[in-house]
């Protein structure tokens, strides 16, 4: 209690992340066609630790971050320290398969450890491009990541948390915009 | 097919509708 988000809330993120994607859409074939920097190397796929590497950032993956990872990076060669965000240049290369294989990657390293600013930056990411129907591989991490952020709420002591409003946002659309109103936090 | 390039996002545009979208949380 006083934790969860107000229904008013919930609609309105579910109503915004719907236009989101939308424009996604409509930007993925500009985005997508880009010349990537010469710096982002992206994984292969079936890369498991290189993707933890390239979104998270070798400070997170190797357990020795001791800087606040919101830092902005002095230079491009520090995205490789403090992990690459989800521009719309990379996530838009991503299909379907890999986008679901990274999320996966994603989910499973988050189920083992705390939650950070920039898994919240590549999940939201990773979930506006998404497609609909779901595949039932799909369902079943989404539901894994809803519940894995319930989880990590209910061990919060404060509202103040920074890490409350990503929480939140994430159980909110799995629930409410993927439908799996089961997991939905009520008014 | 040409876009108008006024249709065409910034590549930091999901990072920044994430960041807003967090910044609006508010509790029940």
């Amino acid at each position: 209690v006083g934790f969860s988000p107000s229904l008013r809330w919930q609609q309105q993120q579910v109503s915004n992340f719907s236009d989101i994607r939308q424009s996604i859409a409509k930007n993925r074939k500009h985005w997508s066609s880009q010349t990537l920097d010469d710096n982002v190397l992206m994984p292969k796929l079936a890369d498991e630790e290189g993707w933890k590497r390239f979104c998270l950032g070798e400070k997170l993956y190797l357990g020795t971050s001791s800087c606040d990872p919101d830092e902005e990076p002095e230079s491009a060669l520090d995205y490789c320290k403090v992990g690459f965000p989800p521009f719309l240049s990379i996530v838009s290369r991503l299909n379907q398969t890999t986008l679901l294989m990274v999320l996966e990657i994603l989910i499973s390293w988050f189920e083992e450890r705390e939650f950070v600013p920039q898994l919240g930056r590549w999940l939201y990411a990773l979930l506006a491009c998404l497609e609909k129907p779901l595949l039932p591989e799909a369902h079943s991490s989404i539901r894994q990541l809803a519940r894995r952020c319930a989880q990590f709420r209910s061990t919060l002591e404060s509202r103040e948390d920074e890490k409350l409003p990503a929480l939140n946002l994430l159980i909110c659309l799995v629930a409410r915009y993927f439908e799996q109103s089961d997991l939905a936090d009520q008014p | 097919e040409k876009s108008d390039d006024s249709d065409i996002w910034d590549d930091t545009a999901l990072i920044k509708a994430y960041d807003k979208a967090v910044t609006s949380f508010k509790t029940a």
